[in-house]
């Protein structure tokens, strides 16, 4: 069904949603202070 | 038998009026029975206000012992914790609304208000338990209830709370168990000193058959926007208060123990009361809510970014 | 899904005018389709079987039309100007809006010069005109134009018609994306297990520390 498969190549061309450096660098840096909130909560908790 | 609740009563409610068997019993209403729609007007409206506290009046009826809401409209007040009662600046549009609802032939009563406490939790302050003693003086029955929009996004879930005053000089017989919940350090003497004044009832919602078709519709336009808002993202702000305040109590906590003579060794177990958890329990509660709620939302992004941006053509 | 639900009704139409239709009188059908404001996709036209016929005919050019429409951008039709009519206005508007098509498979973000070069457009008043007259407006892509970096960032773009070896491809995207969900899931009922069992344990736990301040108590006592 040419259709569909129009709107799954559609989709499919969006992935990966975001790329690029500075995401991950952000993503990351995110990440990291989250574990490190997690890691002073466990101190914390300690 | 489910949109049977929608039905007004206008005899049933008039005698109820008359027979006022509230007025012998301060602990009568112990249920609240929010609606959909009533529910998603006022959550709509706290967090339009952002940090600044709103409020607004609930219409509805009475039905036993407990308080149906069925509808919600906002007020044109702000910052309802600055002033003594901040109702008063709505008066005129409140009669006008209540006539006007009449005519269109709404039938229901006001039968609450609602306000904001945004980040700080659903209790009721000193200005808002002299507000609802005001209120349950003259226009009952009442019911006040405080929404946390800023709280509502972090935990996912509606942070609501549904209060009713107790008359002045009373003393409830018995304590009753509450939820406990995280109140920021400038906000802990008010909350303290007036937390026995008020009790809270249970929340159960309701919809009709309409309101779950339309909220199914609702949710496949929405679900989308749902899936890509973060409220590590977004509740930033918050998350940075709670974390100085409980920095502050931490401090706080520690010049308690520096003080105290048997040098803090207390264990929780030999405390008189046992309901009275020790400040450093509290305080590591706090901390394990925080950290959840941090948690779920990394876990959230991470799971997103594995889903969304792991796979390539 | 939008654009393709836009232009169900159209193909249908064209499909059928064209299953009715042989040789040259295919021409007239061919130029309405490639001309149609909203027909983006000719794949269902060109598998009718009067038009795959056209191959080897006197009458292929209107096949070569098509296929060029369909899998084809503006610089394809440079290159083959004089193997084909030519095009009529409306048909080199929808041929650019297909190679923005085309250039947003490859990238998401476009840099302003290379839009301007694959679709002979001299300045950038006019290409940030085109991209949100005839192609955001269309529906077939949405995205940010970003002036000061020079870029179109193209958030969604309408599918084109497959290439023959894009399904292979395509095909392994999707497994690969099943694969990556799959263990996602697996992952997260390991968790879950090992939560629910780190729970139990510290429960356990508790248990057995407050039991040994009972016996300690007693035992002071």
């Amino acid at each position: 069904e040419n259709s569909l498969l129009r709107q799954v190549s559609s989709l499919l061309r969006r992935l990966p949603a975001i790329e690029s450096e500075r995401f991950q660098d952000d993503f990351l840096m995110e990440y990291n202070d989250k574990l490190l909130i997690t890691y002073l909560a466990m101190f914390t908790n300690c | 038998a489910s949109d049977g609740i929608f039905y007004y009563d206008d005899v049933a409610q008039a005698k109820f009026q008359q027979e006022k068997p509230w007025a012998n019993d301060p602990h009568y209403f112990k249920r609240v029975k929010i609606s959909a729609l009533a529910l998603l007007k006022m959550v709509v409206h706290a967090r339009s206000g952002g940090t600044i506290e709103v409020m607004g009046l609930m219409q509805g009826k009475t039905d036993g012992d407990s308080i149906i809401v069925m509808d919600a409209f906002a007020l044109p007040v702000e910052g309802t914790e600055t002033r003594v009662n901040a109702q008063a600046d709505a008066y005129e549009y409140m009669v006008e609304y209540s006539q006007t609802n009449k005519l269109a032939g709404r039938l229901e009563n006001v039968v609450g208000w609602y306000h904001s406490h945004p980040g700080y939790g659903c209790w009721l302050s000193g200005i808002d338990v002299s507000t609802q003693m005001l209120n349950q003086q003259f226009q009952e029955p009442f019911l006040a209830v405080v929404i946390d929009p800023t709280r509502t996004v972090s935990a996912g879930k509606v942070e609501i709370g549904a209060f009713r005053t107790y008359p002045e000089g009373y003393k409830p017989p018995d304590e009753p168990v509450s939820e406990y919940q995280t109140i920021p350090l400038n906000k802990i003497e008010d909350f303290g000193v007036h937390c026995k004044q008020y009790y809270a009832l249970d929340i159960t919602y309701f919809k009709s058959s309409l309101d779950s078709h339309l909220l199914d519709l609702l949710w496949n336009k929405y679900w989308v926007n749902t899936l890509s808002s973060s409220p590590l993202l977004g509740n930033g702000d918050y998350v940075a208060g709670q974390i100085s305040d409980l920095a502050e109590k931490l401090e706080q906590a520690e010049n308690q123990l520096a003080h105290s003579r048997i040098g803090g060794i207390v264990p929780a177990t030999l405390q008189k009361k046992k309901e009275d958890e020790p400040q450093l329990a509290k305080i590591t509660r706090d901390s394990a809510k925080i950290t959840v709620e941090q948690v779920h939302g990394l876990m959230s992004q991470v799971i997103k970014d594995i889903l969304f941006n792991s796979v390539r053509q | 899904m939008d654009i393709e639900q836009k232009q169900a009704e159209i193909i249908d139409q064209f499909v059928k005018r064209a299953s009715t239709c042989k040789g040259e009188a295919l021409a007239p059908i061919v130029l309405e389709a490639t001309s149609n404001p909203s027909l983006f996709a000719f794949s269902e036209i060109l598998a009718v079987p009067s038009v795959a016929e056209l191959d080897g005919t006197s009458n292929s050019v209107y096949l070569d039309v098509l296929r060029l429409f369909a899998h084809g951008t503006w610089a394809d039709y440079k290159c083959i100007t004089g193997r084909i009519p030519e095009l009529v206005p409306d048909q080199v508007l929808k041929l650019k809006q297909l190679t923005v098509l085309t250039l947003a498979e490859t990238n998401k973000v476009l840099p302003y010069d290379s839009l301007m070069q694959e679709l002979d457009v001299t300045n950038v008043r006019e290409l940030e005109d085109f991209l949100i007259n005839e192609c955001m407006y269309a529906g077939i892509v949405r995205g940010k134009l970003d002036q000061l970096k020079r870029c179109f960032e193209v958030q969604f773009a309408a599918g084109r018609d497959l290439r023959p070896g894009q399904l292979g491809n395509m095909m392994l995207t999707l497994s690969n994306w099943l694969n990556t969900s799959e263990n996602l899931l697996v992952s997260i009922q390991e968790k879950i297990k090992w939560a629910d069992k780190m729970g139990e344990f510290e429960k356990k736990h508790r248990k057995e520390v407050e039991e040994r301040v009972e016996e300690v108590k007693k035992s002071l006592s």
